[in-house]
Parts: structure tokens; sequence; C-alpha cells
């Protein structure tokens, strides 16, 4: 932890090895480091480059209703259950929601789904494992009409795939049916321990979906999360919620200064 | 890969005849930074490079400094993450195999393709649902047994693991495999690592074997380190390495582990599992 002056050659190689370990990119740490240099070396300097960096609060765009949002991501990152905390979020509020179990691939995913959110008062509309996950979406907006929040839960599938890429194309499509405007948000969910790999799985969803925003999973572990400055300063892709745990509860919004404090340590 | 990036790196010392210290000083500071961009653990790259630094002697000639380059880094690589050797067994009955890792690896989907590749090879194999807190995580493994033909048992008692049940089933059981499906936990969750020490304790299994998700990023050698403490892992099962081109994780977990990469899971299909050869299957992660 810096303290005080000026940053030493070694303390700069530190600040160097601590973003790096941090999950900044290799590019992006030396960036960061030449900036704090010539700013003058102080931990207030790099606390607020950091901050400088860092993506902005950007708000879902939830203010419309009926609002409607996707979660996209590779496998296991945390999707169904980030759906679930967005549902408690929500009818917490009062708020119609309704969830959209779209995964209609994986073993138990509408039984994981449908048991996570069978307290909340939601509406839950799934699909028949193998079932086209399309009809499925096109169900549950059809058959809510007043409802005010859809939460579209997605099969997880690796980020080079173009069968995912189709897929994610045929639910905006369906959901393009019924509203010009859905789905207001897709967010593509990153496991913070994948560190910079997220980053390229950003780049590789970007070029199949539209892609509004990042959910960063899982920071109730040790990484830090510092591919977030990379995707937001090449994808102009905003942090809009991170959740730190298993319960319903672990999610907030992004905070900037949370997440630099965590890197600044 | 990794084996495409080092290959890149060696290829201009093609043209070189000698090898001087220079050269090999030179050489492993470009090293560093290709390992660091490969999303391997800051502290394994800081400690292979020392190892590298003490083999890398200084060449006349006699061999082509490229291939005597690439020839020491790819055996460090190769010896680092190890390979596939059959799994240990129970001489007085049936074998214990727990799979463990963190939350989201891919232990549930990797038990049913382990016990899949164990019968394929004529094993009777039990797939165990040790995982007291997934939502419909017993019935996932439940699912994927049937599909694989594979038997299932679920030990999940209110909310807990019933390690007598385990120990009942064990004493009885004429199968010869039990594959253990058990919570994903972080390394940072003190009271989840004391349940896996406990379970490890009681039950004395034949293999721990952890599996790691090959996308993860600078956290790898810290979450092995805190499983190896935790309990005795015996083996590494690497996971999604379809979705990776860079295989850091995998060198930074075996080499701080101590254990051999065993297996690789390749897709979400229960057929996409094979054994770990580093030079020919580890084309994918080493590519
Ligand atoms: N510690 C922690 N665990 C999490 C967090 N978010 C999700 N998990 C856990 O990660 C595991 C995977 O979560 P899922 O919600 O099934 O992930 P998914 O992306 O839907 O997975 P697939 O549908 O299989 O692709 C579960 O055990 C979750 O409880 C988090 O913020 N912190
Ligand atoms: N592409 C790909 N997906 C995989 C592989 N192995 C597992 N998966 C997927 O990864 C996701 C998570 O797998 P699970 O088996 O549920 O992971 P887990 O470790 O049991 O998760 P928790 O019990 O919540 O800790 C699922 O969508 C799996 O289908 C693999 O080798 N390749
Ligand atoms: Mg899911
Ligand atoms: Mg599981």
């Amino acid at each position: 932890k810096v303290t005080g002056k000026a940053l030493t050659p070694e303390q700069e190689e530190e600040l160097l090895s601590r973003l790096i370990s941090a999950d900044f990119s290799l590019s992006k740490a030396r960036m960061l480091v030449e900036k704090i240099r010539n700013e003058g070396n102080s931990p207030d300097v790099v606390r607020k480059t950091l901050l400088e960096e860092a993506p902005p609060v950007e708000p879902l765009r939830d203010d419309s209703k009926p609002f409607v949002a996707f979660l996209v991501g590779v496998n296991g990152v945390g999707k169904t259950t980030t759906i679930a905390k967005m549902a408690h979020l929500y009818s917490s509020r009062g708020l119609r929601v309704v969830v959209v179990g779209a995964d209609t691939f994986r073993a138990a995913a509408q039984d994981q789904l449908s048991l996570l959110v069978e307290e909340l008062p939601v509406v839950y509309v799934g699909g028949e494992r193998g079932s086209d996950s399309g009809a499925v979406l096109f169900r549950a907006l059809e058959e809510n009409k007043d409802a005010d929040v859809f939460l579209v839960d997605t099969a997880g599938r690796i980020h080079t795939s173009k069968a995912l890429m189709d897929e994610l194309g045929k639910l905006i499509r369906v959901s393009k049916k019924f509203s010009a405007e859905y789905p207001q948000e897709v967010l593509l969910v990153l496991d913070s321990t994948q560190g910079l790999q997220g980053y390229r799985q950003a780049l590789s969803f970007v070029k199949g979906a539209p892609i509004t925003g990042l959910v960063l999973t899982k920071t109730d572990s040790t990484a830090k999360g510092g591919m977030i400055f990379s995707i937001w300063d090449e994808l102009r892709i905003p942090l809009k919620l991170v959740c730190f745990g298993q319960k319903l509860t672990d999610i907030d919004y992004y905070s900037p200064e949370k997440v630099v404090d965590s890197i600044a340590g | 890969g990794i084996a495409r990036r080092v290959q890149g790196l060696v290829s201009s010392f093609r043209s070189k005849g000698v090898l001087t210290q220079e050269d090999i000083n030179k050489f492993l500071s470009d090293l560093r930074w290709l390992l660091i961009e490969a999303d391997v653990s800051l502290i394994v790259v800081n400690d292979l490079l020392e190892r590298l630094r003490e083999k890398l002697k200084p060449q006349t000639g006699v061999v082509s400094p490229a291939d005597y380059l690439l020839k020491v880094v790819f055996g460090e690589i190769a010896q680092i993450l190890g390979s596939y050797r059959p799994l240990a067994t129970n001489a007085r009955g049936l074998s214990i195999y727990m799979l463990v890792g963190l939350q989201g690896s891919g232990k549930t989907t990797t038990a049913a393709k382990l016990g899949f590749f164990l019968k394929r090879k004529g094993k009777s194999v039990v797939l165990g649902a040790a995982d007291p807190y997934r939502p419909a995580g017993a019935e996932q493994l439940k699912v994927l047994a049937a599909e694989s033909g594979l038997y299932f048992e679920s030990f999940v008692d209110q909310g807990s693991v019933n390690v007598n049940r385990i120990k009942e089933f064990a004493k009885k059981s004429l199968h010869d495999v039990l594959l253990l499906d058990t919570a994903g936990r972080l390394h940072v969750e003190a009271d989840m690592l004391k349940e896996l020490t406990q379970l490890s304790q009681l039950l004395s299994p034949q293999e721990v074997l952890l599996v790691v998700d090959a996308m993860l990023g600078q956290e790898a050698a810290d979450i092995a380190r805190a499983f190896k403490d935790t309990a005795p892992v015996t083996g590494i099962i690497l996971s999604k390495a379809d979705g990776d081109e860079r295989g850091g994780a995998a060198l930074s977990v075996a080499y701080v582990s101590g254990v051999p990469v065993l297996f690789m899971g390749t897709g979400e299909h229960v057929s996409d599992f094979e054994p770990f050869v580093p030079d020919e299957t580890a084309a994918m992660i080493l590519g």
C-alpha cells in the first residue's frame, strides 16, 4: 500500500504488478502507471487516476414500462442467479415482474430458476427442456401484457459459438415483435474470477448483439475486475450491476468508488 | 495458446547461430510479458522465469538456439502441467472421487463426464449428489446421470451432506466408483473450506479432483493455493477448455497445486471430455 510520498521505481513496479494482478490488461496497466507517474506519483493520484479511467455510472434503462432485459454470457458466470436477484430487486419495489426461463438447453435450468424465485411475488414463464427458447419468450410477452418488468435468462454458451449469436439474434427479433424498444437492456454477465477473458468475451458478444451493459459477478471473491476498464475504453460498455454472493440480496448498482477502492487497496 | 506464442517469440532466433547470455536475458524478458498476456498468474510467471533462468545456458551453435529455447521452455511447461494417469482405486471396495472447486466451474457437468468416461472403461459408476446449497443441484446431477446411463444417489439431507449415509453406502456398495459432486465454494469462504476439509478427512477419498475453469484470470494461483491447503487435492480437471485460447490458468493451478492436469472438458456434452496430454490434446489449451 503506497503511503504519502512520490512513487519510487520499486513502488511503480509494485503498482504495475498490482494492476496486472487486478486483471488489468498489460497495455492498460502500463498506461495507468505512465499517467500516474506524469501526474506526480502519490496515493491520491493513484485513486484519482483510476476514478478518471473507470467506467462512468450509467443507470439501467428501466424507466420505460414495460422494461425488458436479457442476461447473456458464457457458462456458469451467474446469469440465472442474477436474474433471481433482479427479480427480487424489482418485485420488492411493487413492480409486476415476469421471469422468463429461456434456457431450454441445460439440465435442470428450469428447476433452478423457478426454485430461486418461487418465494417472490413474480410470474415465472418457462419451457420444456429442448423446446424453442423463442417460443418461451413469445409466450411470456404475449400472456403478460400488464407486466412492468421482463427478466430473460438465457443459456450459457462459449462466446465464440455462432449458434449462440444466432439464438440471441432470434430472441431479440421475437421481442421486437412486441415493441421496437425491446429489449432496453442486453446485459453481458461477466464472472470477475475470469479476469481478462471477460474482456475477450465482450469483444465476441458485441459482434452478435447490442450489449448495453455489464454485470460483474462473484466480486465476493478476491478478483478485482480490472478488465472492465478496457471494456469501457474500447467498447464503451458500462458496468451497471455488481454481485457479491449467492443470496438474492447480494446485488447492487455499480459504484466507481467501490471498485477503485478495492483495487487501490 | 501459450505454445504458439512461445513459438512466435522463438522464431526471431531462427537466424542465429549461437545463443549468448544477453540473448537469454532478452528472451526471458519478452517471455515474461507473453506469459502475463496468456493469463498466467504473476507469481507463477516470476517463479517460472527464475527456473528457466537457471536452466537456460548460452549455446555455441551445436544445437539451433531456437530449438534449444523451445525444448527447454516446452519441457518446463509440460512438466508443470503433468498429464493423465489412471485414477487411484480402493483395493478394499468402493473408490471415492470428490469433485471440488469454485461456483460455476463445471463440477456437476464434469461428474457426469468423468462417470461416463469411467463407465466406458468398464467401471460401475454412481454419481453422488453432495451439494446441499444449489437450487436443483441434485436434480441437475440426476438428469445428467440418467442421460449417460449412470447410477445416481443423493446424499443431501436437510441442507447438509449426510456423511454417515455416504459411509454406509460405501460399505455396502457393489459399484466400483462413487463420484461425489460437492458445492461450489470460493477460496475465501472459510466455513465452506472447513466443510471441505471435514468431508475429505471423514471420507478419505481416493482422489480429490479440483475442477478449474480454464478461463480463470489472475486469481487462479490463489484459488489453487487455498484448495491445496484445504484438502489433499490429487488432480486437476480443466473445464471449458473450449472457451479459452490462452491457457494461463491451467499453468498457474498446476504449478501452485503441484498436481497434474488429468482431464480436459471441451464442451457441454458428456462426450466432450478427454484425458489430458500436454503435447496433443492440450493443443486446445497450449495452442
Ligand atoms: N460467490 C458467488 N457465487 C455466485 C455469484 N453469482 C452466482 N454465483 C454462483 O455461481 C454458480 C453458477 O451460477 P448460475 O446462476 O447457475 O450461472 P449461469 O450463468 O446461469 O450458468 P449456466 O446457465 O450454466 O451457464 C451458482 O452456484 C451460483 O450460486 C456471486 O456473485 N458470488
Ligand atoms: N462449453 C463448456 N461448458 C461447460 C463445460 N463444463 C461445464 N460447462 C458448463 O458450465 C456451466 C456450469 O456447469 P456446472 O456443472 O453447473 O458447474 P458447477 O461447478 O457444478 O456449479 P455450482 O454447483 O453452482 O458450483 C454449465 O452451463 C455447463 O454446461 C465445458 O467443458 N465446456
Ligand atoms: Mg443459467
Ligand atoms: Mg454443481
